[in-house]
């Protein structure tokens, strides 16, 4: 049951969709888990809605894990929250608080293909599964595949290239379910986090221009006040700052994309560590990673309830 | 064995280019060397002062080794050994399977 379910393991796809079950039947009230479509290999692409469910609600937040799939830490990540936000709930007065005005969808492993690909074949992927009919290599940088800027620079038209961009915007069945999903919850939702591993830094668009967003002084400010919310857990510094500068320029991501369609807080996360570990960050480092990340996060949505 | 033990030998090697020179040394010679990117993701987003991590395989460690030395290119290893450092963070998944 969820009371047994260890948060400070990684776990393979199978025990991730069995839990996402778990958690629907333990909090029918405050959760509501169904699928946005299918991946290239057939598999459900499941959302978890978390908030609560007898209340109104006019603003969301969305958060997907597992967009690359040797990024075990993020995933990992999106179950540590989805714990923490629905056992707080009824002791912890500002998660209820945001449980109560805010819809928080949750997608634990957006590139479930890939990620059972990294547990089974491969531990070092990190694409898609897609087949492309002409070429022998598999796979799409599911964050390069996204329809903004479309495989310009940052992004490879070669599809052996882990930073392949895909035969055309969206060619990806995970893509287009979250990019049809969001378009369809654009007027409600106030931020798009996507968490990804490593390099511990906070990332805002753009990633495919140097230049500043319209509302920068709003974003600067819930990125600082979320770096530093997770400095105070375990005193991990992270950078912060936009994309493009910040880390390097990539074309066709979800956070510019999110942005382009009205989503005024985009946020990617790049988890511990900084190199030594890598994709292999160890279990044990999973608990501070995910406390520490928690309160950052924490920050962002609490930040969507009052206005900039 | 663990994904068939493929991964025996091999290694994360983090280089840092100093200048535009090594940049470009680095891009030229990643075009004709398959190694798996760890950051950045791949090898046109390579820049100045910017940590590159690689995983190179066990065959091509040597070769990658002697050409960043004769280029005066500074390499620090991160994981000398990328099959052994899973199995120790899998070894807590056997006794898991006991428990």
């Amino acid at each position: 049951s969820e009371l047994q379910y260890n948060y400070e393991v990684y776990h393979p796809l199978g025990e991730i969709q069995r839990w996402m079950f778990e958690m629907n039947r333990t909090y029918p009230h405050l959760v509501d888990l169904f699928s946005i479509g299918r991946s290239y290999e057939g598999r459900p692409l499941y959302v978890l809605q978390l908030g609560n469910r007898s209340r109104h609600y006019r603003k969301a937040m969305w958060m997907d894990c597992g967009v690359h799939a040797r990024e075990w830490i993020s995933p990992a990540f999106c179950q540590w929250f989805v714990r923490e936000a629905l056992g707080s709930y009824q002791h912890d007065s500002t998660m209820r608080r945001l449980m109560n005005h805010l819809r928080i969808f949750v997608m634990p492993v957006f590139n479930v293909d890939g990620y059972h690909y990294s547990w089974k074949t491969d531990r070092f992927w990190r694409k898609t599964r897609s087949k492309n009919a002409k070429y022998h290599c598999r796979g799409v940088d599911a964050n390069r595949n996204w329809k903004v800027k479309w495989c310009d620079e940052g992004a490879s038209r070669h599809p052996c290239d882990d930073t392949y961009c895909g035969p055309f915007p969206e060619s990806e069945p995970e893509v287009r379910a979250a990019a049809r999903f969001l378009r369809k919850n654009r007027k409600r939702l106030q931020a798009y986090i996507s968490i990804h591993a490593y390099a511990q830094m906070l990332l805002y668009p753009y990633s495919y221009k140097y230049a500043t967003i319209p509302n920068f002084n709003c974003v600067e400010t819930a990125a600082q006040n979320a770096v530093t919310a997770l400095y105070s857990a375990h005193g991990v510094r992270y950078r912060y700052g936009p994309a493009s500068t910040t880390l390097y320029v990539s074309s066709g991501s979800s956070i510019d994309w999110a942005y382009r369609h009205g989503v005024p807080y985009a946020f990617a996360f790049e988890l511990r560590d900084t190199g030594h570990y890598g994709f292999l960050l160890p279990e044990a480092l999973i608990t501070p990673t995910c406390t520490e990340t928690m309160r950052a996060v924490r920050s962002i949505a609490l930040g969507l309830l009052r206005k900039c | 064995q663990l994904y068939r033990n493929r991964y025996d030998g091999d290694q994360v090697l983090r280089i840092t280019p100093r200048g535009h020179g090594e940049v470009q040394f680095l891009k030229e010679l990643f075009q004709n060397m398959t190694v798996d990117f760890w950051q950045p993701s791949s090898a046109s987003l390579i820049c100045e002062d910017s940590s590159v991590d690689v995983h190179v395989g066990h065959r091509r460690t040597r070769t990658l080794k002697t050409q960043l030395q004769q280029a005066f290119i500074h390499y620090e290893v991160l994981i000398s050994n990328l099959q052994k450092e899973m199995e120790k963070q899998t070894h807590s998944w056997s006794s898991r399977k006991r428990r």
